[in-house]
């Protein structure tokens, strides 16, 4: 009875952190890796700016490693440094746009991680716009899911960015191939990237592809299908004095005046009624409605941020040897009324072991991130499995190998590591035309490849 | 920057619903049914009565179910009810011993989707202790993470126990069989239980197959191997003044005087200092031996509870039917210091249609709970794949099943709908040497009875 007690949400991750990629040494380094890239990834999407990544792994005693990685992005305000890497569900990526980061959980479980194999505090060095740059080490407080400043300096750098640095035990030998592979495989879905990686004497440079940058993605309202009740309740109490009608057309994306009017009309709810007046059974007839009504246009992509189809297929030809390459795209359209768009590259390519299988190699990313575990529950695998790759004719080819890119204001992730995408069943329907598209397109090009060859050989 | 701020654990959940188990309206509606379950079985180990579990699932409307379950058991006290219902992370579960829960989340999941998909609230009747019966509507503010008591008056039932009630959204034909299973599966693992299932007009009972209660587990204190700083942190903040030596004896298992002297020589630290005055040195110095010496015992097993050998036999032959069956079990022993225990049954089983598998049928419990979704990346079925069954010969006996139960104060899912179990090395090795041990205790009963069946036939 006295048994009864709540929890932080940092104790939760702490108690339960192989759900977010921290279980064992090996996938705990790879993790702190990427979630510190991908927070740097974000930041440079901010500023604006040609990215220059770099990230360091130092051993500095028996499987114990020194994590740094360094971007020229937007920075950390000041004010918010504390929070953003010592509190659990804090962070500034809740809005409604496609961002790497989602969850406000990325470094704090980094920085938690390191902490209780180390004792070593985060180090964060950070110039944000006009204020001075500063350096901190901060703690996490485990128990009350806050940070503790350990100390705050003046900072050296001189230009807008910011460095993070984690001490932790990990095991290199057994990660050390897969954070390569994530450097590599990120030029893919950012190929305007520059990354350098420094492993203790060993040093690579990947990127960047191309030179322009990619096209920010937007805050977009929500999609009516997007309405649940809960949802519509909060919107109905952000705008309670006005009348249903106007509440719409203001309030979701792809509904005017006139589909609203059609709408209210299907749900038999008068569009001069204010929102406040809308009783129980209103309020569930009207999401009813919202999630069915057949009149409503898809979302609109401003708030995704796909690679696209040149800049994809340069990064994939300058990582990969290929003969040929095909690029399909499915979408935008949505999945529980979040924007949904997925791209691919199918090509076949050589300098493969030779792989006896019945399916393509397969690549998977989701919000410009490579996923590089837990393939066998993933969406993409499922679909990948379902495809009879062998009636295009492409699996006799050479290797083929298939990059796959989710896009979405939400990823419908397994579990808070990122690394598998649920089986949500319009994406899975989106994945399986798609891989049908692809399979076609390049059964054509080789097609006609063979064709030419034949040709020029009389 | 005023983009910066914080979601609740309830806001996470709700917009990561799919990392739970309610990604889907087929899944939500199995989850609500085993959240349900096991929070009422969980009641009963408490009360330490013969259980009787009651599920009703009544379709009200095109694919919206209410599923109503009722128990016997320690019924929940008042005040504790809201925030029991209407509350992410909180509970009464969190202590170190083996229990079904144990995030304090599952049936606040259950309640935040029948409320977003029907705006229904959470229908709770029970009758705790000397406390008159109770009923209680409640609604969960999810930005807030917080209850809402929509009301509360007096109950019916006379006895203790709990009837909690949740409409919502579902599809009963793509989850009736997984319900169905689900059910009859966890008379294996809690075989003293009796089960009445109806969904709309039919209705079975199962169970149970022995009278015999289990014994309670009991909580533990840590074991050395669970050491991390941040756990030792904790334990020296709550005892400051006493040596170390006394600390170490009197805050974890296993640890005797003499054992801890000798620890604490390995460590080089003085065994007379006062935890409060251990520096940070000390710390990780004294994390490091708790975590490598190799003078201390495995776990006590007072904190699990195994089925045993006798009862799941016995369970496994009233369900199946079975020509030979073997059991076996590893441990106790631990994984990152929490206590493990992992137990199973191999049988030959008829009816089955002919798997032509070069694998046993694969059915994975965990505390006492069956797991029916996300088989492909659990630690159980990877080693499943990874022992060559046929050198023990049984893979041409017939259909080989294999029922496999892990127990542990801590088992680490991997995700929060605790349906799979990651690769933790530890654990790995023990699944590998009891599907081992199993295939050649397995083998050589059915080298006997076929020796057995030659000698007859003289
Ligand atoms: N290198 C960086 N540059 C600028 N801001 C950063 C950087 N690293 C972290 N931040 C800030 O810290 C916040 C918290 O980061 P964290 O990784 O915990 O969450 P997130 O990236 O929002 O989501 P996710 O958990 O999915 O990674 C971010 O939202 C961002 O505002
Ligand atoms: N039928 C019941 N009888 C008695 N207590 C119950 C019952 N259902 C729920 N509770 C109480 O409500 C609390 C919260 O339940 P909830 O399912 O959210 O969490 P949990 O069971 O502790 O952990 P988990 O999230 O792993 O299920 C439980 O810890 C328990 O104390
Ligand atoms: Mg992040
Ligand atoms: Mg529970």
């Amino acid at each position: 009875d006295d048994s009864f007690g709540s929890i932080s949400p940092a104790e939760f991750f702490y108690r339960n952190r192989q759900m977010a990629g921290f279980g064992n040494p090996a996938q705990a380094l790879f993790s702190t890796v990427r979630e510190l890239v991908e927070n740097s990834l974000d930041a440079c999407d901010l500023a604006g700016v040609n990215p220059v990544v770099d990230i360091r792994v130092r051993t500095v005693a028996p499987k114990t490693y020194e994590v740094s990685v360094t971007d020229n992005g937007s920075g950390v305000s000041y004010e918010h440094v504390p929070e953003a890497f010592g509190r659990v569900l804090f962070g500034s990526k809740f809005a409604m746009c496609q961002q790497r980061g989602t969850f406000g959980l990325g470094v704090t479980m980094a920085v938690l991680y390191g902490q209780i194999t180390t004792d070593s505090p985060v180090m964060v060095e950070t110039k944000c716009g006009e204020q001075p740059a500063k350096r901190f080490e901060i703690l996490i407080d485990v128990q009350k899911n806050r940070p503790v400043v350990v100390s705050e300096s003046e900072g050296e750098r001189e230009g807008p960015g910011t460095t993070v640095t984690i001490r932790l035990r990990g095991n290199l030998a057994r990660s050390q191939e897969r954070i390569l592979d994530y450097v590599r495989l990120s030029t893919i879905v950012s190929p305007h990237v520059l990354f350098s990686l420094s492993i203790d004497d060993s040093h690579i440079r990947v990127g960047p592809h191309t030179r322009e940058l990619p096209r920010r993605s937007r805050v977009c309202r929500p999609h009516p299908r997007a309405a649940d009740v809960e949802l519509l309740r909060r919107m109905i109490s952000a705008s309670p004095g006005i009348r249903v009608r106007e509440f719409l057309v203001s309030s979701f994306q792809q509904l005017g005046t006139r589909t609203a009017s059609r709408l209210l009309r299907f749900a038999n709810i008068d569009p001069n009624r204010k929102t406040a007046e809308l009783d129980r059974d209103d309020i569930l007839t009207l999401s009813s409605a919202l999630r069915s009504f057949q009149g409503i246009q898809k979302p609109s992509s401003d708030c995704l941020s796909p690679v696209g189809k040149e800049p994809m297929l340069t990064a994939v030809r300058s990582l990969f040897e290929c003969d040929i390459a095909a690029y399909a795209v499915r979408g935008p359209t949505e999945w529980n009324g979040n924007p949904l768009l997925i791209e691919a590259v199918l090509c076949v390519a050589r300098g493969f072991r030779n792989t006896s299988g019945s399916f393509p190699i397969l690549y998977r990313f989701a919000n410009r991130v490579p996923l590089l575990y837990d393939a066998s529950g993933c969406v993409l695998t499922k679909g990948l499995r379902e495809t009879n790759w062998s009636r295009y004719g492409i699996m006799d080819l050479g290797t083929p190998v298939i990059l796959v890119h989710v896009c979405s204001t939400r990823i419908p992730y397994r579990a808070a590591g990122k690394q598998s995408i649920d089986t949500i069943p319009e994406i899975e329907t989106e994945v399986q035309h798609l891989y049908r598209d692809l399979g076609r397109k390049l059964g054509r090009l080789s097609g006609s490849r063979a064709r030419a060859a034949r040709e020029s050989r009389r």
